[in-house]
């Protein structure tokens, strides 16, 4: 299901990068799209619920989480968190260790970084259902690095190290 | 007064978005 959502308002850009990745994931995985803009919708009360453009935005991202929930009646991941919590750390993982092994064979492309980058919101994501455990903090860590310096080396012309 | 009125609205509404998180969360 794709979200028509007014712009992000300028308080609450550092949220833009989960509703994007939310929207590739529509049509795609149902659930992975619905706790991106949960946690979106976390964050953004977090940072402002004052300003009338950040409370028109989280209430329609509001909107769209409960129609969404609704229209995905028979997903138990969207309807059970703990469920949901598995989902996302599986799909998170699976992404993490698909970069992390093309990595250590050396072949780097943009699929890699992409992976490497995605892997690190939906780990974040993960905060959703509370504190992160060592391991994924690390990882999460690492993947952002990893996206970060691999993307830099293909933009130099470098060979990543 | 007037200013009362709206920001006691505005907090109603900050109050609305929390709860309806609560509930979506819950339900």
């Amino acid at each position: 299901m794709a979200a028509k959502l007014p712009p992000v308002p300028p308080t609450l850009r550092s949220v833009q990068h989960y509703l994007k990745t939310a929207t590739e994931h529509d049509g795609r995985d149902a659930a992975v799209s619905y706790y991106c803009r949960l946690y979106a919708v976390q964050k953004s009360l977090q940072i402002d619920k004052k300003s009338p453009d950040a409370v028109k935005f989280i209430t329609t991202l509001m909107d769209h989480l409960e129609q969404a929930k609704k229209q995905n009646a028979d997903n138990e991941a969207i309807h059970t968190e703990t469920i949901g919590h598995a989902h996302i750390e599986q799909y998170a993982l699976k992404l993490f260790l698909y970069a992390d092994n093309e990595d250590r064979s050396s072949r780097f492309g943009k699929n890699v970084v992409k992976s490497f980058y995605t892997a690190g919101m939906l780990f974040d994501v993960l905060e959703t259902f509370g504190e992160l455990n060592d391991d994924i903090e690390k990882n999460r860590k690492y993947a952002k690095w990893k996206a970060t310096y691999i993307h830099k080396c293909i933009k130099e012309g470098l060979q990543p190290q | 007064s007037n200013t009362v009125g709206q920001s006691t609205a505005a907090s109603a509404e900050q109050d609305d978005l929390t709860s309806r998180l609560a509930r979506l969360r819950q339900q």
